[in-house]
């Protein structure tokens, strides 16, 4: 699990 | 072949949320091989017996980028990017990884011309079903997306915090 992570993005979020 | 096919796509989209340094070590690639297909036997689980679980805008835990998706699909906007776009839905959230260094051309010139690919993914999410669609963008392409975040409030988006992985 810990080679996973998020951290290579910026994560922006939409209401369809 | 179809089931190959499957597991490539479902592969292929988790494995753009593999840390840089393991994407290279056979070890991890296997014990990532191995978690997604663990993962997805438990996803398989919860389809044939759902369980429903609140929707919040506050927090990532009901939407979590790290559970294995419902739907996996390739996205293609041609006119936008020259790759194709990986994506997951899970239950609520549409979950896009926007092609690293390979934004639209119109995004790195800086012009505002977001919208038009932005809609697309949008009406697609919404066709889908989900509540929401979130793009990740990588960090490395920051300087090809600064016009983007600089209009967030405008065009409704908020930026979601990283993940706190050592909690």
């Amino acid at each position: 699990d810990l080679i996973f992570g998020d951290e290579n993005y910026i994560i922006l979020e939409f209401e369809c | 072949n179809l089931v190959q096919l499957y597991w490539d796509i479902i592969l292929l989209t988790e494995s753009k949320f593999l840390l840089p340094q393991y994407r290279q070590q056979q070890q991890s690639l296997k014990s990532f091989q191995k978690y997604v297909v663990d993962k997805m036997g438990v996803t398989l689980n919860r389809m044939v017996k759902p369980v429903k679980v609140p929707y919040s805008r506050t927090g990532n835990l009901n939407t979590p980028w790290r559970q294995l998706g419902i739907k996996y699909l390739m996205v293609y906007l041609p006119l936008h990017f020259k790759d194709v776009i990986w994506c997951k839905c899970d239950q609520f959230c549409f979950h896009v990884i926007l092609p690293q260094n390979n934004a639209s051309s119109a995004l790195r010139r800086g012009i505002s011309n977001d919208k038009e690919w932005l809609l697309s993914l949008l009406e697609l999410g919404d066709k889908l079903g989900m509540q929401s669609i979130r793009i990740y963008i990588g960090r490395d392409d920051f300087n090809g997306v600064s016009t983007f975040l600089r209009n967030l409030n405008w065009i409704g988006g908020r930026l979601v915090p990283n993940e706190n992985r050592a909690g």
